[in-house]
């Protein structure tokens, strides 16, 4: 992607004179009105630099009052323009990025030596000279948190149609389709029929526009791990819960399918370079349960096999999916009742949760690490399509 | 010697809920 960034005079401070009158314009068409594509090939978080650059200016005419009304109209112009979104993916992201910057540049320029320590000796020229604006980083923090709330529902919202289908039944391993389990060969669940079936290429094609989308806009990283880390836990629950509830897909096929295809997504997360994110551990409880779809169930040493395995599984849950466990064919025994209580007994100690299925609509807590922009101010260059000719460098 | 700066002033700002109470009064008043 090209950064159009250009060295301005030297005598621009990385400030931008604006009339009072002009604040609603400044807000119409930085903020409300923006499309994030207008702004491709610039600086990613630009409408951030240039409102700090703003803010800045009227802390430097020391105005209280100008810098009071200019970020309540900024926090209100995005809160306007996510409510307007809220199923908008790209918009969303779009003001997570530029909310969490701003906040940033408040910290950065804040005067305060603690966030100051990466600052070059131009950049520390560029700190705000009359005003603590502490308050104001809370305001911006509490809305980062919704924003990226409402980033999670639309990912969420988009991938939960795919789950079921692409996790559990579709089949992708040549030759699965001929030892479904007896009774179920010609089956295909309602959610499989027609348009409404995925494969897990379709959710891993989604998690690539996410993560296209998030990067271009110069989400800071530490985030969009937070995001792939919430997604993976979503999916792992909802492919969970719905195993836990389905004898048809309780079978060996199915768990060998489903390890590949969560093998396909930890792929996925190296590739992108996201592995650090915690994303993969939180499938532990998934690939357990497709290796217990696959392991031996008949002997006292199968039942300690799984039971050394399945740490990430409650005993209700091996219980319930060893209950609904579903041969193959004939040759295949089903579970015995002596076998299900020797792993019960054999997991009795355990301090288990007691309910059966995964909270699939848990939210991790999301932390946004305060993160320095090497950018000067006044080597920002703003764009003529964004019509803020009235903004003066100062 | 290094000159310190002189303190900033601590700008006091409304919570999110009450800049969301604002609004929702101010376009109730609008019509």
């Amino acid at each position: 992607r090209q950064v159009t960034v250009q060295r301005k005079e030297k005598d621009f401070q990385g400030m931008l004179e604006y009339h009072k009158e002009d604040e609603a314009l400044l807000i119409r068409n930085l903020v409300t009105d923006l499309k994030p594509q207008m702004l491709s090939g610039t600086v990613p978080c630009l409408p951030a630099y240039i409102l700090y650059m703003c803010v800045r200016y009227a802390d430097n005419t020391n105005d209280d009052l100008k810098v009071h009304s200019l970020l309540t109209s900024t926090i209100n112009g995005i809160k306007k323009v996510l409510k307007k979104h809220n199923d908008d993916f790209e918009m969303t992201s779009f003001w997570l990025s530029n909310t969490c910057r701003l906040l940033h540049c408040l910290k950065q320029y804040s005067g305060d030596e603690g966030f100051m320590t990466q600052n070059t000796a131009k950049q520390n020229e560029h700190c705000l000279k009359n005003f603590d604006l502490t308050e104001y980083r809370q305001v911006l923090s509490d809305l980062s948190i919704q924003i990226y709330q409402q980033l999670i529902k639309i990912a969420e919202g988009l991938l939960q149609p795919m789950i079921v289908s692409a996790m559990l039944e579709n089949e992708s391993i040549q030759g699965l389709s001929g030892v479904k389990p007896m009774g179920y060969r010609k089956r295909s669940s309602s959610m499989a029929d027609g348009d409404n079936s995925y494969c897990l290429e379709a959710i891993i094609r989604q998690m690539n526009c996410f993560h296209t989308v998030m990067c271009d806009q110069g989400l800071d990283p530490e985030i969009i791990l937070q995001v792939f880390k919430q997604l993976f836990y979503m999916i792992t629950a909802v492919t969970l819960n719905n195993l836990l509830l389905r004898k048809d897909v309780c079978s060996w096929s199915t768990g060998m399918q489903l390890r590949y295809n969560i093998s396909q997504l930890e792929e996925w997360l190296r590739g992108r370079n996201l592995h650090q994110s915690g994303a993969a551990q939180t499938m532990e409880p998934l690939i357990q349960a497709a290796q217990l779809l696959q392991l031996k169930k008949k002997t006292r040493e199968d039942a300690e096999a799984i039971c050394s395995l399945c740490t990430s599984l409650s005993t209700q849950q091996i219980v319930k999916i060893l209950n609904l466990y579903t041969p193959l064919n004939e040759f295949e025994e089903r579970v015995t009742v002596s076998f299900i209580r020797t792993i019960q007994a054999q997991l009795q100690d355990r301090n288990d949760p007691q309910q059966l299925l995964l909270d699939s609509k848990h939210m991790f807590p999301v932390l946004f690490p305060f993160n320095p922009s090497s950018l000067t101010m006044d080597s920002i260059h703003i764009p003529a399509c964004l019509s803020l000719e009235f903004l003066n460098e100062v | 010697s290094v000159q310190r700066p002189r303190p900033r002033v601590l700008l006091k700002a409304p919570t999110l809920a009450e800049m969301e109470e604002m609004t929702t009064s101010e376009e109730e008043e609008s019509p």
